[in-house]
């Protein structure tokens, strides 16, 4: 880029590297050797009697927190707190569940289809009462397809900056600022593909549309769930989910 | 209209 040096690239990558460091949630080696823990058919049974109102609170809460881990990632990368607040709000508004949607690929063991969830790992059936089975299966499918990329943990940092970092999200106030940022991710991306021989992953990158119609199908199914348990969502959601997602 | 997340934005690094 004509505006940007080495210098202030590489600048970019190690705070970006460290910043997702420092915010992952979880180790991968704990969630590695975790791996094995799966729930056994009991629990997932009770799992399953839970009420439909309880399970839809218990995934907005770890929804929640996954979220307040993303935010603090946006917070300490470098630039976005330069941004104006409009426009980290707008970004994190549009971006963070998508972010938690491609932080879960770390979370999620592909020979097996379970995701690490409330301290074990849970195949899809155990989500069953929040009658949502459509969209829980497109989401493991979803975190199947980015495991098979075997992503690093510096590929998911800046990958998942460049997913939050996106100067097309409506409603921005500084877009040309959002865009310069967003141009140096790239090169910072880009260079640290080349540099591991790892650029053939860019052309198996997830599209934005894919992350764009999960979150948006996540909505859906918030919407209905509202109009059936209004004082339900209004009483007992975080506040932060019910701010980002109705 | 976004009270929870102008919070989380303006206080320092937790």
């Amino acid at each position: 880029s004509p505006n940007s040096s080495v210098t202030e690239i590489e600048h970019l990558t190690q705070n970006v590297l460290k910043s997702y460091r420092e915010t992952c949630q979880l180790r991968l080696e704990d969630l590695q050797l975790l791996r094995l823990e799966t729930f056994s058919w009991e629990e997932v049974r009770s799992y399953q009697k839970k009420s439909m109102e309880e399970m839809w609170e218990r995934c907005a809460c770890r929804i929640t927190e996954a979220i307040q881990y993303v935010v603090e990632f946006a917070k300490r990368m470098g630039g976005f707190m330069e941004l104006c607040q409009n426009d980290q709000i707008v970004l994190l508004k549009a971006g963070a569940m998508e972010v938690v949607l491609v932080r879960m690929c770390r979370a999620f063991n592909s020979e097996n289809r379970t995701v690490f969830f409330e301290g074990k790992y849970a195949g899809p059936e155990l989500f069953k009462s929040l009658g949502c089975n459509e969209l829980i299966n497109s989401i493991f499918d979803f975190a199947h397809s980015l495991c098979s990329l075997h992503f690093s943990e510096n590929e998911i940092a800046l990958f998942t900056a460049l997913v939050l970092i996106n100067s097309s999200r409506p409603w921005l106030q500084e877009k040309d600022k959002v865009e310069r940022l967003q141009n140096n991710l790239e090169l910072a991306f880009k260079h640290m593909l080349r540099k591991t021989h790892r650029e053939s992953i860019l052309a198996k990158l997830p599209p934005k549309g894919k992350l764009r119609s999960l979150c948006y199908q996540h909505m859906e199914k918030l919407r209905s769930f509202r109009q059936m348990y209004p004082i339900i969502v209004h009483a007992v959601f975080p506040p932060l989910y019910k701010e980002l997602f109705s | 209209k976004h009270r929870i997340l102008h919070k989380l934005l303006q206080n320092g690094n937790s």
